[in-house]
């Protein structure tokens, strides 16, 4: 455990609980992406499957368990809770485009070609490109309300940071999970056009247009 | 040990 990873996951963390916060205080989950959202609660799901296989350390399994609840909690309410709310006209993205070449890769370019190794391959794939119904949805709407690019950003941070903590281990550690790497890398570009809006824009209005 | 220290991040 180093700086990076920790700083990582309290980032990662607070992102999930500002949007839960928004949807929760404006009791409205307008210019969130559903999808997005029910891809993160996949994504949890099939990685931390190892909850139930093997147990590495109290602080893994706790944040395990909160990054699962979150992501229901915030699943459950845009399609129920606020599901008046939702703005689903705009969220369009085709989910099989990603679903399909994710589960794909997932077969062909994994660990060991056993279940949970799969699975655990196709959260990473998954992760990789969650983000995208979410970042289609804001350049068809042309905005992003403040909060929303706050949880982008905190989003986006945290994968700068994974990267940060995985040159820290190689050179410490020697260790280097390829798989990981390659995804994080692919997934942390997805954010540098949302974090340039961010930082140019999103400062002095208080808004992402 | 690879496979600990891949499951060990979140």
């Amino acid at each position: 455990m180093n700086l990076f990873r920790i700083l990582g996951d309290v980032s990662h963390l607070l992102a999930m609980i500002l949007l839960l916060g928004k949807i929760w205080r404006s009791k409205s989950c307008r210019g969130i992406s559903g999808k997005s959202q029910a891809l993160f609660a996949l994504v949890f799901t099939t990685r931390y499957l190892d909850l139930f296989t093997n147990f590495i350390s109290l602080y893994n399994t706790v944040m395990k368990v909160i990054f699962l609840l979150c992501s229901y909690v915030t699943v459950y309410m845009i399609y129920w809770k606020f599901w008046k709310s939702f703005d689903s006209e705009n969220d369009t993205f085709r989910l099989e485009f990603l679903l399909v070449p994710v589960t794909g890769l997932s077969f062909l370019e994994n660990y060991s070609f056993t279940p949970l190794e799969i699975l655990w391959t196709f959260s990473i794939y998954l992760e990789s490109v969650a983000i995208l119904p979410q970042l289609f949805m804001i350049s068809k709407t042309g905005e992003a309300e403040t909060i929303t690019t706050h949880y982008l950003f905190f989003l986006g941070l945290y994968r700068a940071l994974y990267l940060a903590n995985w040159i820290w281990r190689y050179h410490t550690e020697n260790f280097y999970d390829q798989i990981a790497v390659v995804s994080g890398v692919v997934q942390t570009i997805f954010y540098c056009d949302f974090f340039y809006l961010y930082v140019t824009k999103g400062r002095c209005q208080g808004r992402v247009e | 040990k690879d496979q600990e220290a891949r499951h060990d991040e979140l």
